[in-house]
């Protein structure tokens, strides 16, 4: 898992 | 930023507004599944709590709130002031077969064990399925008036622009979100029958009826 934090989609 | 994802947000943005103002206009709720309403509010305060501790750009913010807002009014038209035409008895669908899994699922598969990000698990994993009480109602009552198959239009346009969006920001940025990719296209797909009698029923003028 690649992390997509901090999520910058709605 | 890319013409996908702002094309997916208005569409999602226009979704919402043109349900609003049906209900608004009409006075009435009838054929709008209100668990489908309360799950898509959920979905917005679970996946935004991050409006508290993380900025990404005054659009983000902006439209986190507009969508939070759209949200709780919609819930708030349905039970609260038009109640009395929301079509109960035909709203049936069982919450908990959608959230106790989900909330599993949510534990299993994220990012990282923190709260926050299981909550933002959780409402992507809740987005994917929160439609389904409503296609369960129309299935149920056999029809749906054509203002409510626009909303429901538009819903599904916002999630296929979606996957546009991400297909361009994997080869551009390559930025990839497993756990939203995926969940989008389980949502995606949940569409695809509708399209197709949107497109064969809707558009030809006909109202959307099943035999």
């Amino acid at each position: 898992f690649d992390s997509a934090t901090p999520h910058d989609e709605l | 930023m890319n013409v996908f994802r702002i094309l997916g947000d208005v569409s999602h943005l226009l979704a919402m507004i043109l349900l609003l103002l049906k209900i608004w206009r009409s006075k009435c709720c009838t054929g709008i599944s209100g668990k489908s309403q309360i799950l898509f509010a959920l979905v917005f305060t679970t996946r935004y709590l991050d409006l508290f501790t993380n900025f990404v750009s005054l659009y983000n913010t902006v439209m986190k709130v507009i969508f939070l807002l759209c949200a709780y009014l919609t819930v708030y038209m349905i039970y609260g002031k038009f109640r009395k035409t929301f079509d109960s008895e035909n709203d049936t669908f069982r919450l908990e077969f959608l959230l106790v899994p989900i909330t599993g699922l949510s534990f299993l598969e994220n990012y990282s064990f923190t709260p926050l990000e299981i909550l933002w698990t959780f409402s992507i994993y809740l987005e994917s399925v929160a439609i389904l009480p409503q296609l369960f109602m129309i299935s149920k009552t056999g029809e749906a008036e054509t203002i409510t198959t626009h909303y429901l239009f538009f819903l599904g346009l916002y999630r296929a622009l979606y996957l546009a969006n991400w297909i361009w920001r994997y080869h551009t940025e390559n930025f990839y979100d497993q756990i939203a990719v995926v969940s989008g296209v389980v949502q995606t797909i949940f569409y695809c029958d509708f399209f197709y009698l949107y497109v064969t029923k809707v558009l030809k003028g006909k109202k959307l009826s099943l035999p």
